[in-house]
């Protein structure tokens, strides 16, 4: 089973 | 001031219709060399950013950057008053609390004036430049619109595999599964029917179908859509605009 990804984890705040 | 006439209110309907189902409150940023929008989906898994460059508009005059926030679903219902084939121009002040939407048919004498009020949208903005791609696929909208509907209807995850080889698009579900395997070819005629491929390593990435229904809505901007693949990165889905783009970058999923 996979579990959906966060674009949090690729992008940081500007 | 902001004045931004497109030749045909069309296109811009056409780009907010690329991606009005997946994002709702969105910044414009209008600057002296065309307007940006970024805005990412409520799960935070989806990020849409736009580009309207200067060329794409028949006249266009941006004196001081200025912010618009819209609310999609209001712009929409004014979009939908206006001719596909009437001029569109935008008209803001320079620290605007409403947008100015002026429909113009030339041929009739026709002017319709609408305004639409702002809102004030607290988002942050995400840095996207750095990102690195192992695998680049360029291919008809046409053609990945088909196999994304397709598929969507048996499983609600959606696999892209790329090889030296091929592309593979798979999925499984309770009811069955299913794949659509393409090879690279070039239309010597028809480029825009060509199907292309750029691998440094294999990549195989599976992604939620219902974002990739909400991405082939953009496929109205382009007949061709580029893909640009990463273990590492999220996935870049563009549409190429006459002058600008409409990306989405979507997030995968992963093993738990």
């Amino acid at each position: 089973k996979k579990k959906q990804g966060s674009l949090d984890f690729f992008f940081k705040k500007n | 001031m902001l004045e931004a006439k497109f030749e045909e209110a069309s296109l811009f309907k056409r780009i907010i219709d690329g991606f009005k189902d997946c994002v709702q409150l969105v910044n414009f940023q209008c600057k002296e060399d065309g307007i940006i929008a970024q805005a990412v989906d409520d799960s935070r898994v989806l990020l849409v950013s736009l580009e309207i460059g200067v060329e794409a508009f028949q006249e266009y005059r941006c004196d001081r950057p200025v912010t618009l926030g819209l609310d999609l679903n209001s712009l929409s219902k004014i979009l939908r008053c206006g001719n596909n084939t009437d001029t569109l121009t935008l008209i803001a002040e320079d620290t605007p609390d409403h947008i100015g939407l002026v429909f113009e048919d030339n041929k009739k004498g026709r002017v319709a004036e609408y305004i639409l009020k702002l809102m004030d949208i607290d988002a942050d903005f995400l840095k996207i430049e750095e990102l690195e791609y192992e695998t680049t696929i360029s291919l008809p909208s046409s053609e990945f619109s088909k196999n994304v509907r397709d598929l969507s209807q048996l499983g609600d995850s959606l696999s892209i595999a790329v090889t030296k080889d091929n592309i593979k698009f798979s999925t499984e579900g309770d009811i069955g599964s299913g794949s659509v395997l393409l090879q690279p070819f070039i239309n010597m005629e028809k480029p825009q029917e060509s199907i292309k491929l750029e691998m440094e390593s294999p990549v195989d990435l599976t992604f939620g179908a219902k974002y990739l229904l909400d991405i082939v809505k953009g496929s109205v901007l382009s007949e061709t859509i580029g893909i640009r693949l990463s273990s590492e990165a999220p996935a870049l889905f563009q549409f190429d605009l006459a002058s600008g783009f409409l990306q989405f970058f979507l997030a995968p999923k992963f093993n738990e």
